[in-house]
Protein backbone atom coordinates (compact mmCIF):
# COMPACT_ATOMS: atom_id res chain seq x y z
CA UNK A 1 0.00 0.00 0.00
CA UNK A 2 3.06 2.30 -0.50
CA UNK A 3 2.18 2.68 -4.19
CA UNK A 4 -0.54 4.10 -5.73
CA UNK A 5 -1.24 3.62 -9.27
CA UNK A 6 -3.30 4.85 -12.51
CA UNK A 7 -3.66 4.06 -15.78
CA UNK A 8 -7.64 2.65 -16.85
CA UNK A 9 -5.36 1.21 -20.15
CA UNK A 10 -1.70 -0.24 -21.26
CA UNK A 11 0.02 2.50 -19.79
CA UNK A 12 -0.03 2.50 -15.88
CA UNK A 13 2.11 5.39 -13.67
CA UNK A 14 3.02 4.20 -9.80
CA UNK A 15 3.45 6.98 -7.30
CA UNK A 16 4.66 7.03 -3.83
CA UNK A 17 1.98 7.52 -1.26
CA UNK A 18 4.50 8.65 1.01
CA UNK A 19 5.86 11.42 -1.24
CA UNK A 20 2.71 11.48 -3.80
CA UNK A 21 5.45 11.53 -6.38
CA UNK A 22 5.80 9.41 -9.68
CA UNK A 23 8.19 6.71 -9.25
CA UNK A 24 7.27 4.83 -12.41
CA UNK A 25 5.85 3.98 -15.66
CA UNK A 26 5.16 0.68 -17.09
CA UNK A 27 3.50 -0.38 -20.42
CA UNK A 28 1.85 -4.13 -20.08
CA UNK A 29 1.98 -3.79 -24.15
CA UNK A 30 5.58 -2.96 -24.68
CA UNK A 31 6.73 -4.23 -21.37
CA UNK A 32 9.11 -1.02 -21.09
CA UNK A 33 9.09 -0.37 -17.20
CA UNK A 34 11.05 2.86 -16.55
CA UNK A 35 11.15 4.30 -13.02
CA UNK A 36 10.82 8.11 -13.26
CA UNK A 37 10.84 10.31 -11.40
CA UNK A 38 9.11 14.39 -11.99
CA UNK A 39 9.36 17.15 -9.54
CA UNK A 40 8.99 20.94 -9.81
CA UNK A 41 12.36 22.80 -8.83
CA UNK A 42 13.19 26.45 -9.40
CA UNK A 43 16.72 28.30 -10.61
CA UNK A 44 17.19 31.72 -9.10
CA UNK A 45 18.23 34.32 -11.54
CA UNK A 46 21.63 35.72 -11.28
CA UNK A 47 21.40 39.21 -10.23
CA UNK A 48 25.40 40.21 -10.28
CA UNK A 49 26.31 43.23 -12.00
CA UNK A 50 28.29 41.23 -14.90
CA UNK A 51 24.96 39.78 -16.45
CA UNK A 52 21.15 39.51 -15.18
CA UNK A 53 19.16 36.77 -16.37
CA UNK A 54 16.16 38.71 -18.53
CA UNK A 55 14.04 38.36 -21.41
CA UNK A 56 17.21 37.63 -23.25
CA UNK A 57 19.60 35.73 -21.20
CA UNK A 58 18.98 32.83 -19.41
CA UNK A 59 21.38 33.45 -16.72
CA UNK A 60 20.89 31.45 -13.24
CA UNK A 61 22.89 32.86 -9.77
CA UNK A 62 24.76 29.13 -9.98
CA UNK A 63 23.31 27.81 -7.13
CA UNK A 64 21.96 24.29 -7.63
CA UNK A 65 17.75 24.42 -8.72
CA UNK A 66 15.37 24.75 -5.31
CA UNK A 67 13.63 22.13 -4.94
CA UNK A 68 9.96 23.05 -4.47
CA UNK A 69 7.93 20.06 -2.48
CA UNK A 70 10.09 17.01 -1.62
CA UNK A 71 6.00 15.56 -0.54
CA UNK A 72 2.98 16.54 -1.75
CA UNK A 73 -0.84 16.10 -1.57
CA UNK A 74 -2.56 14.09 -4.32
CA UNK A 75 -6.17 13.44 -4.79
CA UNK A 76 -6.53 10.11 -7.01
CA UNK A 77 -9.62 10.10 -9.82
CA UNK A 78 -10.41 7.07 -11.70
CA UNK A 79 -12.62 5.87 -14.29
CA UNK A 80 -13.63 4.02 -17.31
CA UNK A 81 -11.93 7.02 -20.14
CA UNK A 82 -9.11 8.43 -17.76
CA UNK A 83 -7.71 8.54 -14.26
CA UNK A 84 -6.27 11.37 -12.54
CA UNK A 85 -3.87 12.19 -9.79
CA UNK A 86 -3.59 15.94 -8.75
CA UNK A 87 -0.87 16.88 -6.89
CA UNK A 88 -0.61 20.21 -4.95
CA UNK A 89 3.14 21.11 -5.06
CA UNK A 90 2.79 24.52 -3.18
CA UNK A 91 0.53 27.35 -3.21
CA UNK A 92 1.43 28.77 -6.77
CA UNK A 93 2.16 25.15 -8.50
CA UNK A 94 0.09 22.16 -8.74
CA UNK A 95 -0.07 19.82 -11.91
CA UNK A 96 -2.81 17.03 -12.77
CA UNK A 97 -1.46 14.05 -14.44
CA UNK A 98 -3.94 11.85 -16.65
CA UNK A 99 -3.77 8.67 -18.08
CA UNK A 100 -6.41 8.25 -20.91
CA UNK A 101 -7.72 4.81 -21.43
CA UNK A 102 -6.16 4.14 -25.21
CA UNK A 103 -3.21 6.85 -25.29
CA UNK A 104 0.40 5.20 -25.03
CA UNK A 105 1.44 8.33 -22.86
CA UNK A 106 0.58 10.27 -19.76
CA UNK A 107 -0.48 14.42 -19.74
CA UNK A 108 0.69 16.55 -17.40
CA UNK A 109 -1.36 19.65 -16.73
CA UNK A 110 0.92 21.90 -14.78
CA UNK A 111 -0.77 25.55 -13.64
CA UNK A 112 2.42 27.65 -11.93
CA UNK A 113 1.91 31.27 -10.89
CA UNK A 114 1.96 33.63 -9.69
CA UNK A 115 5.15 33.27 -8.73
CA UNK A 116 6.58 35.06 -5.71
CA UNK A 117 8.85 38.08 -5.42
CA UNK A 118 8.67 39.01 -2.24
CA UNK A 119 12.27 37.74 -1.51
CA UNK A 120 13.66 40.11 -4.36
CA UNK A 121 14.64 36.72 -6.41
CA UNK A 122 13.73 36.01 -9.88
CA UNK A 123 12.77 32.31 -10.29
CA UNK A 124 12.78 30.46 -13.18
CA UNK A 125 10.56 27.26 -12.82
CA UNK A 126 11.62 23.73 -14.45
CA UNK A 127 10.18 20.34 -14.38
CA UNK A 128 12.35 17.72 -14.38
CA UNK A 129 12.09 14.50 -15.01
CA UNK A 130 15.10 11.57 -13.78
CA UNK A 131 14.91 7.99 -15.31
CA UNK A 132 17.80 5.66 -14.04
CA UNK A 133 18.95 5.07 -17.73
CA UNK A 134 22.76 5.81 -18.38
CA UNK A 135 23.23 8.47 -21.09
CA UNK A 136 26.64 9.27 -21.16
CA UNK A 137 25.79 12.76 -21.39
CA UNK A 138 23.75 12.55 -24.37
CA UNK A 139 20.05 13.79 -24.66
CA UNK A 140 17.61 14.36 -28.13
CA UNK A 141 16.12 17.96 -28.80
CA UNK A 142 13.81 18.72 -31.98
CA UNK A 143 15.56 21.43 -34.34
CA UNK A 144 12.58 23.48 -34.88
CA UNK A 145 9.73 21.08 -34.23
CA UNK A 146 11.06 19.35 -37.03
CA UNK A 147 14.08 16.09 -36.49
CA UNK A 148 15.50 15.58 -33.10
CA UNK A 149 19.07 16.01 -32.85
CA UNK A 150 21.52 14.65 -31.02
CA UNK A 151 23.35 16.70 -28.53
CA UNK A 152 25.90 16.16 -26.55
CA UNK A 153 26.63 17.95 -23.01
CA UNK A 154 29.07 20.80 -22.70
CA UNK A 155 30.58 19.88 -26.13
CA UNK A 156 30.30 20.82 -29.10
CA UNK A 157 31.26 18.80 -32.45
CA UNK A 158 32.60 21.80 -34.39
CA UNK A 159 34.47 24.13 -32.34
CA UNK A 160 36.46 23.62 -28.54
CA UNK A 161 33.84 24.69 -26.68
CA UNK A 162 34.60 26.67 -23.79
CA UNK A 163 31.73 25.92 -20.85
CA UNK A 164 31.31 29.16 -18.38
CA UNK A 165 27.64 28.28 -17.71
CA UNK A 166 27.20 24.44 -17.12
CA UNK A 167 23.41 25.02 -17.19
CA UNK A 168 22.30 28.03 -19.29
CA UNK A 169 25.28 26.90 -22.16
CA UNK A 170 23.47 23.22 -22.09
CA UNK A 171 20.17 24.66 -22.48
CA UNK A 172 18.28 23.86 -26.27
CA UNK A 173 14.87 25.91 -27.53
CA UNK A 174 12.39 23.45 -27.39
CA UNK A 175 9.51 23.15 -29.65
CA UNK A 176 8.20 19.63 -29.69
CA UNK A 177 10.07 17.58 -27.31
CA UNK A 178 13.37 16.08 -26.06
CA UNK A 179 14.28 12.44 -25.36
CA UNK A 180 16.76 10.21 -23.86
CA UNK A 181 17.66 7.06 -24.28
CA UNK A 182 20.23 4.14 -22.73
CA UNK A 183 19.90 2.07 -25.87
CA UNK A 184 17.04 -0.34 -24.05
CA UNK A 185 14.50 2.22 -23.94
CA UNK A 186 13.37 5.72 -24.98
CA UNK A 187 11.86 8.52 -22.43
CA UNK A 188 10.53 11.52 -24.36
CA UNK A 189 8.89 14.33 -23.37
CA UNK A 190 6.99 16.40 -26.13
CA UNK A 191 5.38 19.82 -25.15
CA UNK A 192 2.64 22.31 -26.03
CA UNK A 193 4.54 25.38 -26.81
CA UNK A 194 8.11 26.57 -26.99
CA UNK A 195 10.64 26.32 -24.14
CA UNK A 196 13.64 25.94 -22.60
CA UNK A 197 15.07 22.10 -22.12
CA UNK A 198 18.32 20.70 -21.36
CA UNK A 199 19.83 17.20 -19.40
CA UNK A 200 22.13 18.90 -16.95
CA UNK A 201 22.53 15.35 -15.63
CA UNK A 202 22.72 11.99 -17.32
CA UNK A 203 19.43 10.50 -16.59
CA UNK A 204 17.70 13.91 -16.60
CA UNK A 205 15.07 15.87 -18.64
CA UNK A 206 14.17 18.97 -17.79
CA UNK A 207 11.77 21.73 -19.44
CA UNK A 208 11.80 25.65 -18.05
CA UNK A 209 8.24 26.39 -18.25
CA UNK A 210 7.82 29.53 -16.40
CA UNK A 211 10.25 32.35 -15.35
CA UNK A 212 9.53 35.69 -13.21
CA UNK A 213 12.80 38.02 -13.29
CA UNK A 214 13.11 41.31 -10.98
CA UNK A 215 15.98 42.61 -13.21
CA UNK A 216 16.79 44.01 -17.10
CA UNK A 217 19.39 41.96 -18.47
CA UNK A 218 20.65 45.32 -20.63
CA UNK A 219 20.32 43.97 -23.85
CA UNK A 220 17.99 46.25 -25.05
CA UNK A 221 14.49 45.64 -23.56
CA UNK A 222 14.65 47.94 -20.72
CA UNK A 223 12.43 46.09 -18.44
CA UNK A 224 12.27 43.40 -16.40
CA UNK A 225 10.59 40.02 -17.43
CA UNK A 226 7.66 40.61 -14.74
CA UNK A 227 4.68 40.15 -16.97
CA UNK A 228 2.01 41.23 -14.40
CA UNK A 229 -1.99 40.19 -14.80
CA UNK A 230 -4.33 43.34 -13.81
CA UNK A 231 -8.03 43.27 -13.03
CA UNK A 232 -8.75 46.90 -12.10
CA UNK A 233 -5.74 48.11 -10.28
CA UNK A 234 -4.64 45.15 -8.43
CA UNK A 235 -1.71 43.43 -10.70
CA UNK A 236 -0.02 40.30 -9.98
CA UNK A 237 2.32 37.63 -11.91
CA UNK A 238 1.36 35.95 -14.71
CA UNK A 239 -0.11 32.15 -13.95
CA UNK A 240 0.45 29.86 -17.27
CA UNK A 241 -1.35 26.60 -17.55
CA UNK A 242 -0.74 23.92 -20.21
CA UNK A 243 0.26 20.31 -20.73
CA UNK A 244 3.15 18.43 -21.11
CA UNK A 245 2.96 14.69 -22.68
CA UNK A 246 5.17 11.30 -21.64
CA UNK A 247 6.06 8.43 -23.70
CA UNK A 248 8.32 5.76 -22.50
CA UNK A 249 9.33 2.87 -25.65
CA UNK A 250 12.12 0.28 -26.24
CA UNK A 251 14.83 1.85 -27.96
CA UNK A 252 14.18 3.50 -31.91
CA UNK A 253 10.12 3.36 -31.15
CA UNK A 254 9.75 6.41 -30.05
CA UNK A 255 10.09 8.42 -32.78
CA UNK A 256 6.56 7.46 -34.83
CA UNK A 257 5.06 8.50 -31.36
CA UNK A 258 7.07 11.79 -30.94
CA UNK A 259 5.80 12.59 -34.69
CA UNK A 260 2.37 12.00 -34.79
CA UNK A 261 1.26 12.58 -31.52
CA UNK A 262 3.54 16.19 -31.79
CA UNK A 263 1.54 17.41 -34.31
CA UNK A 264 -1.71 16.23 -32.59
CA UNK A 265 -0.93 18.23 -30.07
CA UNK A 266 0.18 21.22 -31.98
CA UNK A 267 -3.47 21.04 -33.95
CA UNK A 268 -5.80 19.62 -31.82
CA UNK A 269 -9.22 18.53 -32.80
CA UNK A 270 -11.54 21.82 -33.24
CA UNK A 271 -15.01 21.78 -31.43
CA UNK A 272 -17.87 23.65 -32.25
CA UNK A 273 -21.23 23.50 -30.33
CA UNK A 274 -24.59 24.60 -31.04
CA UNK A 275 -28.07 24.02 -29.06
CA UNK A 276 -30.18 22.42 -31.33
CA UNK A 277 -33.21 20.01 -31.47
CA UNK A 278 -31.35 16.28 -32.66
CA UNK A 279 -34.32 15.40 -35.11
CA UNK A 280 -34.07 18.99 -36.42
CA UNK A 281 -30.59 18.90 -36.54
CA UNK A 282 -30.48 15.96 -38.33
CA UNK A 283 -32.80 16.57 -41.13
CA UNK A 284 -30.62 19.49 -42.24
CA UNK B 1 -16.06 36.78 -44.35
CA UNK B 2 -12.03 36.53 -43.94
CA UNK B 3 -9.04 36.37 -42.23
CA UNK B 4 -7.47 39.40 -42.78
CA UNK B 5 -6.73 40.23 -39.43
CA UNK B 6 -4.94 37.69 -38.51
CA UNK B 7 -2.68 37.76 -41.57
CA UNK B 8 -1.85 41.77 -40.41
CA UNK B 9 -1.45 40.39 -36.32
CA UNK B 10 1.02 37.38 -37.47
CA UNK B 11 2.61 39.86 -40.06
CA UNK B 12 3.56 42.23 -37.23
CA UNK B 13 4.09 39.32 -34.87
CA UNK B 14 7.46 38.19 -37.29
CA UNK B 15 9.40 41.48 -35.47
CA UNK B 16 12.15 40.10 -33.49
CA UNK B 17 10.97 41.08 -30.20
CA UNK B 18 7.44 39.10 -30.71
CA UNK B 19 8.90 36.44 -31.63
CA UNK B 20 11.74 35.96 -28.66
CA UNK B 21 9.22 37.91 -26.28
CA UNK B 22 11.67 40.57 -25.72
CA UNK B 23 9.33 43.49 -25.98
CA UNK B 24 8.36 45.87 -23.20
CA UNK B 25 5.18 44.71 -21.96
CA UNK B 26 2.62 47.56 -23.30
CA UNK B 27 3.74 45.89 -27.08
CA UNK B 28 3.48 42.46 -25.69
CA UNK B 29 0.01 43.29 -25.19
CA UNK B 30 -0.55 44.70 -28.48
CA UNK B 31 1.03 41.70 -30.04
CA UNK B 32 -1.52 39.96 -28.39
CA UNK B 33 -4.32 42.21 -28.50
CA UNK B 34 -3.95 41.67 -32.56
CA UNK B 35 -3.73 38.18 -32.17
CA UNK B 36 -7.03 37.59 -30.11
CA UNK B 37 -8.37 40.02 -33.03
CA UNK B 38 -7.42 37.31 -35.54
CA UNK B 39 -8.28 34.64 -33.50
CA UNK B 40 -11.89 35.68 -32.90
CA UNK B 41 -11.93 36.26 -36.64
CA UNK B 42 -10.87 32.76 -37.73
CA UNK B 43 -13.20 31.72 -35.12
CA UNK B 44 -16.19 33.24 -36.71
CA UNK B 45 -14.94 31.82 -40.46
CA UNK B 46 -14.43 28.47 -39.40
CA UNK B 47 -17.94 28.67 -37.56
CA UNK B 48 -19.47 29.47 -40.82
CA UNK B 49 -17.64 26.85 -42.81
CA UNK B 50 -18.81 24.20 -40.56
CA UNK B 51 -22.29 25.47 -41.10
CA UNK B 52 -21.66 24.82 -44.45
CA UNK B 53 -20.06 21.47 -44.23
CA UNK B 54 -22.89 19.93 -41.89
CA UNK B 55 -25.89 21.71 -43.56
CA UNK B 56 -26.86 19.07 -46.19
CA UNK B 57 -29.41 21.39 -47.71
CA UNK B 58 -28.29 22.10 -51.81
CA UNK B 59 -27.21 25.43 -53.24
CA UNK B 60 -25.63 28.30 -51.38
CA UNK B 61 -24.97 27.43 -48.00
CA UNK B 62 -25.90 30.23 -45.65
CA UNK B 63 -22.71 32.59 -44.22
CA UNK B 64 -24.72 34.84 -42.67
CA UNK B 65 -25.95 33.06 -39.40
CA UNK B 66 -23.74 30.07 -37.94
CA UNK B 67 -24.91 28.29 -35.65
CA UNK B 68 -21.40 27.70 -33.88
CA UNK B 69 -20.12 28.94 -30.74
CA UNK B 70 -16.24 27.74 -29.86
CA UNK B 71 -14.49 28.56 -26.49
CA UNK B 72 -11.15 29.91 -27.11
CA UNK B 73 -10.73 29.65 -22.64
CA UNK B 74 -11.31 26.08 -23.12
CA UNK B 75 -9.00 24.81 -20.68
CA UNK B 76 -9.73 27.24 -17.60
CA UNK B 77 -13.49 25.96 -18.56
CA UNK B 78 -14.48 28.94 -19.06
CA UNK B 79 -17.41 28.09 -22.08
CA UNK B 80 -20.90 29.41 -21.92
CA UNK B 81 -22.27 27.10 -24.76
CA UNK B 82 -21.70 24.30 -22.53
CA UNK B 83 -22.89 25.49 -19.46
CA UNK B 84 -25.63 27.18 -20.65
CA UNK B 85 -28.43 24.64 -19.61
CA UNK B 86 -30.10 22.48 -22.38
CA UNK B 87 -33.56 23.16 -23.03
CA UNK B 88 -36.28 21.00 -23.22
CA UNK B 89 -36.48 19.00 -26.59
CA UNK B 90 -33.16 20.59 -27.26
CA UNK B 91 -30.08 19.33 -27.23
CA UNK B 92 -25.76 20.44 -27.38
CA UNK B 93 -24.71 19.51 -30.16
CA UNK B 94 -20.91 19.31 -30.45
CA UNK B 95 -18.91 18.89 -33.59
CA UNK B 96 -15.12 17.62 -33.76
CA UNK B 97 -13.25 19.01 -36.86
CA UNK B 98 -9.87 16.96 -37.47
CA UNK B 99 -7.59 19.00 -39.20
CA UNK B 100 -4.65 16.46 -39.58
CA UNK B 101 -4.62 14.05 -42.23
CA UNK B 102 -5.40 11.15 -40.51
CA UNK B 103 -8.06 8.87 -38.21
CA UNK B 104 -7.88 10.29 -34.81
CA UNK B 105 -9.53 9.27 -31.52
CA UNK B 106 -9.61 11.43 -28.70
CA UNK B 107 -10.64 11.61 -25.44
CA UNK B 108 -12.57 14.86 -25.16
CA UNK B 109 -13.11 17.07 -22.24
CA UNK B 110 -16.38 19.98 -21.87
CA UNK B 111 -17.09 21.84 -19.06
CA UNK B 112 -20.48 21.38 -17.82
CA UNK B 113 -23.13 22.15 -15.10
CA UNK B 114 -24.50 18.70 -14.04
CA UNK B 115 -23.70 15.27 -14.01
CA UNK B 116 -27.32 14.12 -15.35
CA UNK B 117 -26.02 14.19 -19.02
CA UNK B 118 -25.82 11.57 -21.58
CA UNK B 119 -23.95 11.55 -25.01
CA UNK B 120 -24.79 9.92 -28.40
CA UNK B 121 -22.91 9.40 -31.67
CA UNK B 122 -24.28 10.78 -34.98
CA UNK B 123 -25.67 7.38 -35.33
CA UNK B 124 -27.64 7.63 -32.19
CA UNK B 125 -25.55 5.13 -30.33
CA UNK B 126 -24.96 6.17 -26.80
CA UNK B 127 -21.33 6.45 -25.59
CA UNK B 128 -19.43 6.25 -22.57
CA UNK B 129 -18.43 9.33 -20.82
CA UNK B 130 -17.20 9.84 -17.24
CA UNK B 131 -17.75 12.93 -14.75
CA UNK B 132 -15.14 14.38 -12.83
CA UNK B 133 -15.70 17.35 -10.83
CA UNK B 134 -14.20 20.75 -11.47
CA UNK B 135 -11.14 21.58 -9.45
CA UNK B 136 -10.85 24.94 -7.46
CA UNK B 137 -7.61 25.67 -8.60
CA UNK B 138 -9.53 25.50 -12.15
CA UNK B 139 -12.37 27.76 -10.96
CA UNK B 140 -10.02 30.42 -9.39
CA UNK B 141 -8.27 30.69 -12.80
CA UNK B 142 -11.10 31.09 -14.48
CA UNK B 143 -12.72 33.92 -12.18
CA UNK B 144 -9.42 35.88 -12.27
CA UNK B 145 -8.66 35.50 -16.19
CA UNK B 146 -12.22 36.02 -17.53
CA UNK B 147 -12.29 39.33 -15.39
CA UNK B 148 -8.70 40.14 -16.77
CA UNK B 149 -9.54 39.52 -19.91
CA UNK B 150 -13.29 39.07 -21.31
CA UNK B 151 -13.92 41.90 -18.25
CA UNK B 152 -17.13 39.82 -17.31
CA UNK B 153 -17.43 37.98 -13.95
CA UNK B 154 -19.75 34.75 -14.67
CA UNK B 155 -22.26 33.86 -12.31
CA UNK B 156 -22.10 30.50 -12.07
CA UNK B 157 -19.14 27.91 -12.29
CA UNK B 158 -19.81 24.63 -14.17
CA UNK B 159 -19.35 21.64 -11.81
CA UNK B 160 -18.00 18.82 -13.34
CA UNK B 161 -15.41 18.07 -16.68
CA UNK B 162 -17.40 16.02 -19.00
CA UNK B 163 -15.05 13.64 -20.57
CA UNK B 164 -16.13 11.54 -24.10
CA UNK B 165 -14.47 9.64 -26.58
CA UNK B 166 -14.45 11.06 -30.49
CA UNK B 167 -13.44 9.83 -33.12
CA UNK B 168 -13.02 11.53 -36.73
CA UNK B 169 -12.21 10.76 -39.51
CA UNK B 170 -8.79 12.87 -41.76
CA UNK B 171 -9.98 16.01 -42.22
CA UNK B 172 -13.34 15.53 -41.07
CA UNK B 173 -15.58 16.16 -38.82
CA UNK B 174 -18.33 14.40 -36.77
CA UNK B 175 -20.94 15.17 -34.59
CA UNK B 176 -21.66 14.21 -31.10
CA UNK B 177 -25.29 15.10 -29.01
CA UNK B 178 -25.58 15.56 -25.43
CA UNK B 179 -28.51 15.46 -23.65
CA UNK B 180 -30.31 15.09 -19.94
CA UNK B 181 -30.17 11.90 -19.16
CA UNK B 182 -33.95 12.02 -17.54
CA UNK B 183 -35.33 13.53 -20.18
CA UNK B 184 -34.04 10.51 -21.97
CA UNK B 185 -34.83 7.81 -19.45
CA UNK B 186 -31.06 6.93 -19.49
CA UNK B 187 -28.61 6.37 -16.89
CA UNK B 188 -26.10 9.51 -17.03
CA UNK B 189 -22.47 8.12 -17.49
CA UNK B 190 -19.80 7.32 -14.75
CA UNK B 191 -19.37 10.03 -11.95
CA UNK B 192 -15.97 9.73 -10.98
CA UNK B 193 -15.59 9.75 -7.06
CA UNK B 194 -12.40 10.61 -5.51
CA UNK B 195 -10.22 7.97 -3.31
CA UNK B 196 -9.32 8.47 -0.23
CA UNK B 197 -7.45 11.89 -0.48
CA UNK B 198 -3.69 11.33 0.11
Amino acid sequence: NETVEIGPGNLKASFSSSTGQLKRLYNSITGVDIPVQQSYLWYSSSSDLDQDSGAYIFRPDGSPPVIVARSVPIKVMRGPLVDEIHQQFNSWISQVIRIYKDKEHAELEFTIGPIPTEDSVGKEVITKMTANMATDKVFYTDSNGRDFLKRVRDYRADWDLQVTQPVAGNYYPINLGMYITDNKSELSVLVDRATGGASIKDGEIELMLHRRLINDDGRGVGEALDEPVCVGSTCEGLTVRGNYYLGIHKNTDGSRWRRTTGQEIYSPLILAFAHENQEQWKAL
Amino acid sequence: FNTFSLGDALGVTQHHDAVTGTAKQHTTDDYAKRLAIGASESEVVVNSALSCLVNSKSGPCSTTSSLFNQCQLLNISYCPPTEEDIAEGKNLVVVAYNPLGWNRTDIIKIPVNDADLIVKDSMGNLIEAQFIELDNITSNLRKLYVKAYLGISPKQTPNYWLFFRVSVSPLGWNTYFISKASQEGSSAGYVTKMDIPQ
